[in-house]
């Protein structure tokens, strides 16, 4: 089980078609403030599943969608396609490689895909539920909700010991 | 559930205290489920001492040891359950040198088995990377992503410039 | 007091502009006092586009970018009554490194009629200082400080070795 | 009015005598994770006369006082000096240096000293109020802060526009 290839369009600053691959071991992300990092995991959030908005730093949901800037129009809307390879046969679906696809148009219209066909949100976080690969709190860790472990409410806390249980 | 429960975090306690002891020299932290109540309903409680210290209260610890004691908690939930991927996003903000180092060997040593997505300033965590994209923002407010190498990166992250390599 | 608050608050408006403009190139922000409310009860927005951006939410500004919003805000209630002294620790941690720079050559300026005392791991913060001090823990647990040179401290900020000069 | 001298014993990890110069403009102060910084930061309030013990990451005040460690033993009394020159008479003394002092024993009683005469807190608190220099909110600066500037409640942002004007 491995992510193989990020697509992001329309989706935050991204406003042009953006290819990343992902390979084995670390991948670091540099570049200065603003230009689009967070922006980045944001997006693996969202093709994920993640509908807190205040997790992806909106106030509304169709604030993930390229809103214009100085010398780009807004578009309609955002997509995100993440390629992960079956490696280990982890995910129930027959396939050697599974895209999970994300989009949100203007009209608030969602649609998920996998592998080019429609399906519901649900369906997108079975997949990874059964893989152990759902986007938990803790598959994603920022600063603020490291101190959080420490001082945060002990609620919180044991959430992340049974998740491992 | 019960017994899971408490197995699990028997061993997620024996990690903790040996990851610790990676980042802190001489140092010793315990985690404790708290004893008059259901193990399911219990608060966890830790304890944390930096090498050569007398036991420390947690909120008298420094910044960049509290991050560091966080981050050893995760280490050891990860260990018992290896997630496929985790993603990193500034998190090494608060570390000095030498605890930055300590983070990415460890990062890197258990990349091994899961896919490591680091955001970071930092150029001791760039070096520890595998691949290294760059984020920039030639065109106003839009963002696009570079593979980069890793001198060329190094100015890259400085002056968001893409490197010409 | 009403007055007083309302030319103070003009004051502030106007500054926290022209800062805004030295940490961003391009870009623009500004203060707006709730009309409705009376002066003395009515909140304070704050409105901030980094360059070549769209306006922005706050919420939706990289952690780098709301850093120095705020900084730009704290600078400008700093300059309409500069205090004899201010205190920052490890403030820069999340700014790269053309913004630590702006940052540092702020506070070198505004440092000609006020006394900063400023923590920080950043080694280009140190080299604004007009002195340096190392704090270090040669013997367990118990801190010291020594005076330092700046190359001495570069080696020092990261080994906690006290430098032999 | 400027900080000339800072003299701390037995106040947190500062369980020896230790003297820090402070000249005008910037000084920097470096050092690892854990060796002190921030806890020189807190003698500075302390002896400004903060009262409240989680601005200084404390559970209770007498945490202020060096508990031991694995090579000191713990002491009896923490006390933090700190000399000003009046130098635009703005102190409302003859004095052209004035040294406050803040003792705190095992015991719970606390002593405070103006030119080594023993006074109440509130003298203390009054001699800055006076010139400005009280430690407000925003003489010291930290990280998190920062962030609350932006994102925290309103009256907070208000509180620092009326200490302005
Ligand atoms: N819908 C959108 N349309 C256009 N731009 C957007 C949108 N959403 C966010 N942005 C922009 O993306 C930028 C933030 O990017 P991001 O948070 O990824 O930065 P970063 O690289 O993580 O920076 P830092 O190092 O400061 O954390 C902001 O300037 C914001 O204006
Ligand atoms: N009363 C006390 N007695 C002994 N040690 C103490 C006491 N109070 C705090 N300490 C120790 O001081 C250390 C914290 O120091 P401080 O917060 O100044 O570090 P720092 O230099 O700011 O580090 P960082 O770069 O991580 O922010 C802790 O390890 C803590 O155990
Ligand atoms: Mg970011
Ligand atoms: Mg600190």
């Amino acid at each position: 089980m491995k992510l193989a290839e990020l697509n992001i369009v329309g989706f935050k600053s991204f406003a042009k078609k953006t290819n990343l691959l992902l390979h084995d071991g670390m991948t670091v992300i540099v570049g200065p403030n603003g230009c689009g990092k967070s922006n980045i995991v944001d997006a693996i959030r969202w093709v994920m599943g993640e509908q807190k908005s205040n997790v992806l730093r909106s106030e509304k949901m169709d604030n993930v969608i390229f809103a214009g800037s100085a010398s780009a129009k807004p578009v309609g809307m955002a997509e995100v396609s993440l390629k992960i390879e079956n490696t280990r046969n982890l995910l129930p679906v027959d396939y050697a490689e599974v895209v999970i696809t994300r989009r949100l148009f203007r009209s608030g219209e969602s649609q998920y895909l996998i592998n080019g066909n429609q399906c519901r949100l649900k369906d997108i976080m079975d997949l990874f539920m059964d893989t152990g690969m759902a986007i938990s709190s803790y598959s994603v860790i920022e600063l603020p909700q490291v101190e959080q472990l420490l001082n945060g409410k002990p609620e919180e806390r044991r959430k992340i010991f049974e998740e491992a249980a | 559930a019960r017994e899971k429960f408490i197995s699990t975090f028997q061993e997620i306690q024996k990690n903790f205290s040996e990851v610790f002891k990676t980042f802190f020299e001489g140092g010793r932290a315990s985690l404790v489920l708290r004893e008059e109540e259901d193990p399911l309903e219990a608060e966890i409680d830790i304890f944390a001492t930096p090498g050569g210290k007398k036991l420390s209260s947690l909120p008298l610890m420094s910044g960049g040891e509290k991050s560091l004691t966080a981050v050893s908690l995760l280490f050891a939930i990860y260990l018992v359950k290896p997630s496929p991927f985790c993603i990193f996003d500034e998190v090494d903000a608060p570390l000095d040198d030498v605890n930055v180092e300590r983070f990415s060997r460890a990062l890197q040593e258990y990349s091994q088995n899961t896919q490591f997505i680091v955001v970071t300033h930092n150029k001791l965590t760039m070096r520890a990377a595998n691949q290294l994209y760059g984020v920039t923002m030639e065109e106003k407010g839009v963002s696009r992503v570079v593979s980069v190498k890793f001198d060329k990166a190094m100015e890259y992250a400085n002056e968001g410039q893409i490197p010409a390599g």
